[in-house]
């Protein structure tokens, strides 16, 4: 039996609309520390990573370890029907094949279910290790999506480069080239608009735009982003959950054929 | 040209 009551049902919205357009099918796995989802795009060039910590909902009972196969566009269908303040409710029985999503409003007037199949996906987890960057840019996360937004107009990937004068977006296409340039600023009065870098050594790296604009879908779930690199490896883009947990995401470098 | 990596090449095996 499971039963997942989340007063900020909003979230749940916010996070689908970050997932539906990446992932199509994807396994939620429910144990008793949460529920999250490991999957890859189609094209197996990034990965997301979603957890939402059991102690962040109103109501957690999970009796044993579940994953619930759900195709994430029609997930987001439902929770489209639920206001943005209604509290919601994920329900599964343990052998059941479908989910039942439960809307109330806020003042109990209005409760809806919401019954949807669930398939079977034969999905592979990969292992992320715990990993030593070698350079972490925080800054705010609707900044970091004009950027993307605005240098895929221009080209179609963008080098990140981290120096310790900031951290520079750069693009170049048939019609030209762009070069944007963040520079840290603590922002003491206003934290969620400061841009920090902490830097082990600089690092450049290039990234298909694509995945990029594909992960800034995620910018209403917070203020602020964090971009963490290392020379060759993944970078991971990070937006918090509130005070719940995080979606990740990762996309492999290009590199030189 | 540059060539896009698969993830799985990074955290398949760790």
């Amino acid at each position: 039996m499971l039963e997942l009551r989340l007063v900020q049902g909003g979230l749940l919205k916010k996070v689908l609309e970050s997932l539906k357009d990446l992932v199509n099918d994807a396994n939620f796995d429910c144990s008793a520390s949460g529920f999250s989802l490991q999957a890859m795009d189609s094209s197996h060039v990034a990965l997301v990573a979603l957890l939402l910590r059991s102690e962040g909902f109103e109501h957690y009972r999970c009796d044993r370890n579940l994953s619930l196969g759900m195709n994430l566009n029609n997930m987001a269908k439902m929770l489209k029907c639920a206001a943005n303040d209604d509290i919601v409710t994920i329900k599964a029985d343990d052998a059941s094949d479908s989910v039942t999503f439960m809307f109330e409003s806020p003042n109990q007037d209005k409760i809806a279910d919401f019954e949807m199949k669930l398939m079977d996906i034969d999905s592979e987890h990969l292992g992320i290790p715990e990993a030593e960057f070698q350079a972490i840019v925080r800054m705010p996360s609707a900044e970091f999506a004009r950027i993307c937004k605005d240098l895929s107009t221009i080209g179609d990937t963008v080098v990140i480069s981290v120096t310790k004068e900031g951290v520079k977006f750069s693009t170049r296409g048939d019609i030209g080239t762009a070069n944007i340039v963040c520079r840290q600023n603590p922002s003491i009065d206003k934290p969620e608009e400061a841009t920090i870098i902490e830097m082990e050594e600089p690092v450049s790296l290039t990234f298909a735009l694509r995945y990029m604009n594909s992960f800034t879908k995620a910018t209403p779930l917070a203020n602020q982003v964090t971009i963490s690199l290392s020379a060759d490896l993944p970078v991971v883009v990070e937006y918090r959950v509130a005070e719940m947990g995080y979606i990740r995401f990762y996309l492999a470098p290009k590199i030189e054929e | 040209l540059k060539s896009q990596t698969r993830i799985a090449r990074f955290y398949r095996f760790s």
